[in-house]
């Protein structure tokens, strides 16, 4: 990716980043749509020997030879007997029975993990700059399990199995089904048996966002990342005949728009369709839209569909306006014709235009690549948000990180705006999804392997959790672009990622396999289903009182029932007493750390007891319990707040989020 | 209707199938002759389409629901789960 380094400080600190010879024993698998080998983000120049460990191979298929793969790219497989055995042979006129990727999702993704550096990368000139991935020293391993009509879960079982056998150190899934049950969530299952091997699976929260309780990949031992904005936009300016001018964002690259203004027209008003608003196939009439830019309402169909919709109406142009549902988040997009987006906003103030003046103009002007942009990060719109559907008492998503506009690897075998009309092909792409910001945190999750090879994948997750910042320099909290008001924690768990301090966190919340399989009694799984997820014959002990409060997780979530006590404590008159114990290991010098409580909300008391931990050696261990003392508060009613411990040197802060049901 | 039914009935899904390896009964020395043996014993016509190693013990096949059902009531049998499409974020 460009930008995104410097964005998260590690241009700056290359000091502080490990030294190439840990960083390419680390192996970061990823499960997507297979790999464009010949992305010069795999070249691997100046990576030594594949590290004697690794078991996995290059599989042979259709235009993949196992010579393909190098120093940089040890890995790759592919995985098609669910998907075939549900949807029937693959068409390999559509799609390679092979590791190569045909659709470039997978290619973007796992050179934004680890892909090479290459200088000079852009998109038709957009986003210029020198590519990397996150972790540019280490090693990559792909796993095809995701075709044309799906990704299914006996094939991905099947590639977390191998890719356990073939000992990679991270897996990272840009993917997501329904929300169910852990025992019988396949991603949910393999990740369990990735953790106790040491492995550290980072997921993708989804695109559900802004609705709450739209978050995927929940089990607490994956990491689950949302998405935020870089400070980086692409703009494109709509000019209208009344001389007004709006702001969106495009990733055109042709021929532009004449000088003059050209006839304007709704795309609601140049069809015969009940959702012709929405520029669907076949929908629009050519003889209203010919030589004219048309504006489209988002939703339902692809954005860039809606553009190719007007081009093969004969439209000269697009303006594609968010609807509520998008509110002022603006995704840019490699269109066919010349076409921008724009926020609600400024899309209803073009349409009353549109609405008012008989003869209607505009035209669009293209700004080229903006950085700098500010406030930034904002939470994405899309990302998928808390609370936590299965388990209130754990905060999802973990973090935040970049997932907005990315610039990655590509596909030779597809245009950039992914349609089979697209022609044009292309080295780097600049797509949108929290599919982009998981593989970030897989890359600097690998960075921290380098740095901490015996650290486990609980301890890795919370030094990027207890070290991600939640505001600007300014102070003020990080927007959410949904609402344009102050994110959550429901949307950013416990901030945007900090790679830099979380290199260096000073203690961690460390969670062994023990301990998530006490979480499962805690839970009132039966005997069954932990052996669902743990292979083992494990029976809960009927003496021993477990709590899911205890697992030893790095954020707080505190689901409170209205007016009546609780479980975990006593209460009572409409207070409810919840306690939560927390063990922190020092990683760093020994020092003394005291704790700070925030609060926006006076309804809920929290004392913290002790309030400093000394620690004299690395790897000590201190616990401490959290004390919730809650007022009643309507069904509905959220708060947040922040505990942090420092020693003056480290912060170590966890999110709180209440919740009254 | 009723030949409807039928069909609904005998169409193959996709099911995941998690074993309690530690019930295998001493008369297999192998797990995978257990597992087929398990599954021989539903179907005669079903086969494996992956048999796992680490994330699960268990393996993949396809079954009609009635198949499916007989199965995960079978001793050594955790549970019989339903393949499920997972979509790219």
């Amino acid at each position: 990716t460009t930008r995104t380094p410097e964005f998260l400080g590690l241009g700056k600190s290359d000091g502080l980043i490990p030294a190439s010879n840990s960083m390419s024993d680390v192996i970061v698998g990823v499960l997507d749509t297979g790999v464009w080998p010949e992305s010069k983000s795999f070249n691997d120049m100046g990576l030594g020997p594949v590290p004697i460990s690794w078991k996995g191979e290059c599989e042979v298929g259709k235009n993949f030879n196992a010579s393909i793969c190098n120093r940089k790219l040890i890995g790759a497989r592919f995985f098609s007997k669910g998907y075939e055995a549900t949807l029937g042979p693959i068409d390999e006129s559509s799609e390679s029975r092979s590791p190569r990727d045909d659709d470039g999702h997978g290619t973007h993704t796992s050179t934004t993990a680890a892909g090479s550096v290459v200088e000079a990368a852009s998109l038709f000139g957009y986003a210029y700059g020198s590519a990397r991935g996150m972790a540019p020293g280490a090693r990559v391993a792909i796993y095809k399990v995701c075709w044309l009509g799906g990704c299914f879960s006996a094939d991905i079982l099947e590639a977390m199995d191998k890719a356990i056998d073939d000992g990679v150190n991270i897996l990272s899934m840009s993917l997501g089904g329904g929300i169910s049950d852990y025992f019988r969530d396949s991603v949910a299952i393999g990740a369990f048996t990735a953790m106790e091997r040491g492995i550290l699976v980072s997921c993708s929260a989804g695109n559900a966002g802004p609705s709450s309780y739209s978050l995927s990949n929940l089990a607490p031992w994956i990491t689950t990342v949302g998405a935020g904005t870089l400070d980086r936009d692409f703009p494109a300016y709509v000019s209208l005949g009344n001389g007004k001018n709006f702001s969106g964002v495009s990733l055109y690259s042709g021929k532009r728009l004449p000088d003059s203004l050209l006839s304007f027209v709704y795309a609601g008003n140049a069809s015969n369709a009940t959702n012709g608003n929405l520029c669907m196939t076949g929908t629009l009439i050519p003889e209203k839209v010919a030589g004219k830019i048309v504006l489209c309402d988002r939703g339902l169909n692809a954005r860039v569909q809606k553009g190719a919709v007007v081009k093969e109406a004969g439209g000269a142009g697009m303006v594609l306006a968010n609807t509520a549902a998008n509110g002022e988040e603006l995704v840019a997009d490699a269109h066919l014709l010349p076409a921008t987006t724009v926020g609600q906003k400024s899309g209803e103030l073009i349409k009353n235009y549109l609405f008012s003046d008989p003869n209607p103009t505009a035209t669009i002007v293209f700004g080229g690549t903006k950085v700098g942009v500010q406030p930034s990060p904002v939470v994405a719109a899309f990302s998928s948000r808390g609370p936590n559907s299965i388990t209130a008492e754990i905060l999802k998503p973990d973090l935040i990180a970049p997932g907005v506009n990315i610039l990655a690897g590509w596909s030779g075998k597809v245009g950039p705006s992914g349609l089979s009309v697209d022609n044009r092909r292309v080295d780097f792409n600049i797509i949108s999804g929290t599919s982009m910001s998981c593989p970030h945190v897989s890359g600097l999750a690998a960075l921290l392997k380098a740095a901490h090879f015996d650290w486990s994948p609980a301890a890795i997750r919370s030094s990027l959790m207890t070290t991600a910042y939640t505001t600007y320099k300014t102070g003020e909290k990080i927007q959410d672009v949904a609402t344009g008001k102050p994110s959550t924690p429901f949307d950013h768990g416990a901030g945007h990622v900090d790679p830099v301090s979380a290199l260096n966190p000073g203690l961690v919340y460390d969670i062994t396999a023990d301990d998530y399989l006490d979480f499962l009694c805690a839970l009132n799984y039966t005997s069954a289903q932990i052996s669902n997820l743990s292979k083992k014959k494990f029976t809960c002990d009927s003496s021993k009182k477990y709590s899911i409060t205890d697992l030893n997780y790095p954020s707080f979530a505190v689901p409170l029932e209205t007016a009546q006590s609780v479980a975990g404590g006593g209460g009572g008159g409409g207070t409810s007493v919840v306690k939560y114990t927390r063990t922190l290991t020092n990683v760093d010098s020994p020092a003394t750390y005291k704790v700070t409580v925030s609060s926006e909300t006076e309804s809920v008391k929290i004392s913290v007891v002790p309030e400093s931990l000394s620690f004299s050696e690395v790897n000590e261990k201190k616990s401490y319990t959290v004390t919730f003392t809650a007022s009643s508060a309507p069904s509905g009613t959220t708060s947040f707040g922040r505990i942090v411990w420092s020693d003056g040197k480290h912060m170590v802060g966890s999110p709180i989020a209440f919740s009254w049901t | 209707a009723a030949t409807i039914e039928t069909r609904k009935q005998l169409k193959k899904k996709t099911y995941i199938v998690h074993m309690a390896k530690s019930e295998m009964p001493d008369s297999f020395t192998e797990h995978l002759n257990w597992y087929d043996s398990s599954l021989k014993s539903v179907s005669e016509s079903a086969e494996m389409l992956y048999s796992y190693n680490n994330v699960i013990h268990g393996f993949a096949t396809q079954l009609t629901a009635e198949e499916a059902e007989s199965l995960e009531a079978q001793p050594g049998i955790l549970s019989v789960l339903p393949q499920v499409r997972y979509e790219l974020h």
